[in-house]
């Protein structure tokens, strides 16, 4: 089972793009996938309409079941959201003692049969990213092609290095996409070429700046529904192979 | 004094970008600004190439003076910075009883000769920002053209009723600033007129997709000096010119 936390403490680098793509896409390939939403805005199950009534802080504080707390967007897809309430969740794991970074590991412990689990964070420093981090084996890291994303990547590095040193728990970086990429800007070619000085092979293919990514939200639908033959459609399923090869 | 909070919950909405350029462009018009990074992200310090030691966590809770922690990016703006030091404000703030939500106003309290204090919130619903909308009186919402963030600029409205309806403290929405507008894009004029629709005559004017905006943070300037004809310039002037008659 891959677990995927999918991180960068910069807003707007495409986080929760990526992470969601990703699901969808490995969901249509027929793995079985787990999108647990790590963020206070609940941005998932915004974009998927999800009706939903427990979530991630019922699971992580009130000890309800994972089944109560997971809604399917399709056969092989299931969804944890988040809303408002996740910010109450990090105020009761912060009041714990010992243990308040594995309460995520402990609540996700009865999830065996998924081939992946993608958390997708806040951007934010914070306890629950601390967990996702602890429970995650691997890290995805969206940058958006402008020089603060960049910076935000560098931090995640150094939290990973401080998690592997101070924690004793690894997480290695599996994949770095470049997002909102523009070949005509001279910026966006810049901060790829600097990320694959840093991060070689792990580059994967640019997700190209491509408004439908950002119009299938307002639709409600992950883009290989929204617009199968868009840019946004083909960058992401190249990702999704890549991740199936990985 | 006027006391402005520059918030959206979105990552990536053009906060941090809104409030330096606002600060910049009215410290150019001869007015006295401090601007106040409340992000652990530090992208003020880190746009500016601010060498700092002090820095808003000491204000906050190392009981540091405000001189200590402020440093002057010209002759009219002093910058207070902020660095990943701010979650452990967050953290000791979280665990003072009577009094938390007022710590910044306390620590900002000596700050009595500037036209304008600007703080740069964090993408996140935390205490910091709930200290910062406490000490403002008028809030400005930057929301990119796109519906997350639009689903944004919603929850800042609903906090800022909860400040006014729970805490007594009423904070004015002056300025909507919609940013990354491309009126090539069918999805940017569909969000501005939702803008417009709910926020009427708060909307300035939008701020256009200009990769220079982006370019100006690599060089480590201000947009008015790194290309003073761009749009980018243009546009934030107008909002200058429009917080001065506001
Ligand atoms: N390649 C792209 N081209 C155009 N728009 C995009 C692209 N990728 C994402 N978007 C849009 O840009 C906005 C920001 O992306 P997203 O929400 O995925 O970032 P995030 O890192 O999760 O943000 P946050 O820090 O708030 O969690 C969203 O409205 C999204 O639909
Ligand atoms: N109009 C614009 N055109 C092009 N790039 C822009 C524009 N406005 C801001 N940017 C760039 O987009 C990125 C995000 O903007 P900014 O950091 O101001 O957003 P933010 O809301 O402060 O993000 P966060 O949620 O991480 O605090 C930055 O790299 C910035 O330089
Ligand atoms: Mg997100
Ligand atoms: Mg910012």
């Amino acid at each position: 089972m891959r677990k995927i936390v999918v991180i960068n403490q910069k807003g707007g680098a495409g986080k929760t793009t990526s992470a969601a793509m990703l699901a969808v896409g490995l969901s249509r390939k027929g793995k079985k996938v787990l999108l647990v939403d790590l963020d206070p805005q609940g941005n998932v199950a915004v974009w998927f309409d999800i009706p939903y009534e427990k979530n991630l802080y019922h699971l992580l504080v009130e000890n309800a079941g994972f089944d109560e707390c997971s809604y399917p967007l399709n056969n092989n897809l299931l969804v944890t959201p988040s809303d408002k309430t996740l910010a109450q969740s990090e105020i009761v794991m912060a009041g714990m003692g010992e243990g308040r970074e594995k309460v995520l590991s402990k609540a996700l412990a009865p999830v065996s049969n998924a081939d992946f689990v993608i958390l997708d964070c806040a951007p934010s420093l914070n306890l629950i990213n601390l967990n996702a981090m602890l429970y995650s084996t691997e890290a995805v890291v969206p940058v958006s092609m402008d020089y603060l994303s960049l910076v935000g990547a560098r931090e995640v590095i150094d939290n990973l290095t401080w998690v592997r040193d101070k924690m004793g728990h690894e997480v290695k970086v599996s994949m770095v996409i470049p997002t909102f990429y523009d070949k005509r800007d001279r910026k966006s070619q810049e901060v790829l070429e600097t990320l694959s000085r840093h991060f070689g092979d792990k580059v994967t293919t640019p997700v190209r700046k491509n408004v439908t990514l950002a119009e299938s939200v307002g639709a409600h639908q992950d883009i290989f529904t929204y617009a199968p033959k868009s840019y946004g459609a083909e960058d992401y399923m190249k990702i999704v192979d890549r991740a199936l090869n990985g």
